[in-house]
């Protein structure tokens, strides 16, 4: 947070946007904007109120290169945003760098997830050093749908303002069918089960023709945060390595070990990987392959390096699972890929998909 | 910084200058300082930056250095003062 800038001291604030990129439909813009905004009243008692006519709290605007502030934007690329620390007058405001192209999606930056960091800011936060965080300086592209407030912004909001009073209802906890369709955020084996990750819980398949248990991940270990994003088996030493942000944490056999969380800075990540998107041990060719956006890093057990020769591109070597994966497994020998709703049998003898199924099959459906 | 750099080391050397003064509060207030100075303050500024993002502190433009202040970003500093 800012050093005696202990935040708004009202609770109840108004934005206004002043105007609209060109890139998106302004509808798009009012909804990224909007659900900007709840990621931080989601977990504090800040409200935020829409105004069109006077001047708000927290104005709102795209601009270019110099704009009636100190600071100019650089054209393309660079800087994206900025924002300024609550106060009078023109604290609180946000402005977004035109010369970017801003989008809904994952093509340019997206308006979300910079303006979320931008009311960050707008708030009292200061920039964050942990690569998990929100309020981390560098922009890194992140499904919206799967966003989670990370826990470290929100220690840092609620430090200022408190937690919400009333914590949002969270959804009935309707056991999901197991036969919707379903995006898995992390796919592992475990000691012969195959166990599948979905936002707080998982899906535990003891065996083929077994009917899938649904549990709370914190049932199993409590010490796990819930969305995790990646997790890989290595029989070789019994143990399955779960990943969230730029953190990863070892369980042998099914305990923790006492030295998790560790960084996947120590694998040997380049310090612009700040997630990893999914993962899994090959046995046929005894490499660890860690998937991140549209590239994958190989990487060897015994000797606890990565693979000189990649980063590689996803498509290079497993042509036909797509761009991204959300999640991956092994089982006799094939590759199950994962993306949004879809699954990829790949042989890395054959080097191909030789099949396409639904991302649930293996909970029976 | 050594003075005889090739020329993409010397235009690394200005976009690193121009991130340091926007992210670490670098100061080149245009009076002319010694040269000595001026390189123990760039490289003060880019220990400050390494120590921040968690690279290896050098002092010196390595370029995972490089490749960390290429990334598109928030226009807000990182550390010191805010005015």
């Amino acid at each position: 947070i800012f050093p005696g800038n202990s935040g708004w001291k009202k609770r109840d604030l108004t934005y206004r946007i002043v105007n609209y990129t060109p890139d998106m439909p302004a509808a798009e813009v009012d909804t990224a904007i909007q659900r900007a905004f709840q990621v931080w009243s989601d977990v504090t008692p800040l409200t935020f109120t829409r105004i069109y006519d006077s001047l708000a709290d927290i104005e709102i605007s795209f601009a270019a290169q110099v704009h009636n502030d100190y600071w100019p934007f650089d054209g393309p690329h660079g800087t994206l945003a900025h924002a300024f620390a609550p106060s009078n007058g023109i604290g609180g405001d946000a402005h977004f760098d035109e010369d970017e192209t801003w989008t809904s999606g994952s093509r340019g930056y997206n308006l979300f997830l910079v303006a979320a960091h931008e009311f960050g800011h707008s708030l009292g936060l200061f920039h964050s050093n942990d690569p998990s965080a929100l309020m981390y300086p560098t922009y890194h592209f992140i499904e919206p749908s799967e966003f989670h407030l990370p826990d470290d912004d929100v220690r840092g909001i609620q430090s200022l303002y408190g937690a919400r009073e009333v914590p949002v209802q969270p959804q009935p906890p309707s056991t999901p069918s197991s036969c919707k369709p379903i995006t898995f955020d992390a796919v592992t084996t475990l000691r012969g089960e195959i166990l599948f990750f979905t936002n707080k819980t998982l899906w535990r398949q003891i065996s083929p023709d077994s009917l899938a248990e649904h549990h709370l991940i914190k049932s199993f270990w409590p010490a796990l945060p819930n969305h995790i994003q990646a997790a890989y088996e290595y029989k070789e030493k019994d143990r399955v390595i779960v990943f969230k942000g730029a953190k990863y944490w070892v369980i042998n056999g099914y305990e923790i070990t006492k030295d998790s969380p560790k960084s996947i800075y120590d694998l040997g990540f380049p310090r612009t990987v700040r997630r990893i998107d999914a993962a899994v041990h090959d046995e046929n060719t005894d490499k660890t392959y860690f998937f991140v956006d549209d590239k994958f890093w190989s990487f060897d057990e015994e000797k606890q390096t990565m693979d000189s020769v990649t980063p590689k591109k996803i498509i290079d070597v497993f042509p036909g699972v797509g761009n991204r994966v959300h999640a991956v497994f092994q089982n006799d020998e094939l590759l199950y890929f994962f993306d949004a709703s879809r699954q990829y049998e790949f042989s890395t003898a054959k080097k191909r998909v030789t099949r396409l199924l639904k991302s649930n099959s293996w909970l029976k459906c | 910084f050594a003075a005889e750099t090739s020329q993409d080391n010397e235009e690394n050397a200005k976009f690193a200058e121009e991130y340091l003064k926007k992210y670490y509060n670098l100061k080149t207030d245009g009076v002319r300082q010694s040269r000595k100075k001026t390189t123990s303050q760039f490289s003060e500024k880019i220990r400050e930056m390494q120590n921040f993002f968690g690279l290896e502190v050098t002092g010196s433009l390595d370029s995972d250095t490089m490749e960390m202040m290429q990334q598109p970003r928030c226009g807000f500093v990182d550390v010191g003062e805010y005015s």
